[in-house]
């Protein structure tokens, strides 16, 4: 699981 | 970036757009819910908490802070400039149980126990049920200004665009967010009957009037 999670969407 | 998503952003841009245009072409707010334009703002400003400390792209950027400053323009003209126009006496929805119950969730379904996390997943389901205050004020009146109405729909376009969305990042980039899809969904379903009525009654030219 990534450290921190990337929420790319608006 | 895909078109679905693409024009999900741009639907909501210009719903934003149709929603200060009508409100300062009219000099009025007559028809729409202040409630549900505070809880877009608590939307935004939860969802993009990290704008200022994570780059995502110029886009995303750009994006995010007109969201969270037209939907605090939205509300200061509401509650200023055009107070005497609104209707609290039929924006009565209890937005209480919909920030409780967006918490709930939020702590039950969530990526990381951590708090940009938390913030970010209750923002998803308030999003969700942000629109209930104004499709109840419409429902109680019966009936509403074309302009009023186009503005739910190109709301409602947005967030159903970004169902196709999905459906192309899980089969094309391997993505695939279960609390995002999920609520999602939710939302486009509580815009359904909306969109409905919106067909049989605006796309033949009538006026928006509930059956």
């Amino acid at each position: 699981e990534p450290e921190t999670i990337q929420h790319d969407e608006l | 970036m895909n078109l679905f998503r693409l024009g999900g952003d741009l639907a909501h841009l210009v719903s934003i757009f149709i929603l200060l245009q009508k409100i300062t072409a009219n000099k009025s707010a007559a028809g729409i819910s202040i409630k549900t334009q505070i809880l877009y703002s608590i939307v935004y400003v939860t969802r993009y908490i990290d704008v200022f400390t994570k780059w995502i792209s110029l886009y995303t950027f750009v994006m995010k802070l007109i969201f969270i400053a037209s939907s605090f323009y939205t509300v200061w003209l509401m509650h200023n400039t055009y107070k005497s126009t609104q209707n609290p006496q039929i924006d009565t929805f209890k937005i209480r149980y919909l920030i409780g119950g967006s918490i709930i969730m939020a702590a039950i379904f969530n990526h990381k126990l951590t708090f940009n996390e938390l913030v970010w997943s209750f923002s998803i389901w308030l999003e969700s049920v942000a629109i209930l205050p104004q499709l109840f004020m419409l429902q109680r009146t019966g009936e509403a200004e074309n302009i009023t109405v186009h503005y739910i729909f190109a709301l409602g376009i947005y967030r159903a665009l970004y169902i196709p969305n999905w459906v192309y990042r899980w089969i094309f980039d391997q993505y695939f967010d279960y609390i995002a899809t999920v609520a999602g969904i939710i939302q486009t379903l509580i815009y359904s009957d909306f969109f409905y009525v919106y067909y049989q009654r605006v796309m033949k030219g009538k006026k928006f009037e509930l059956p």
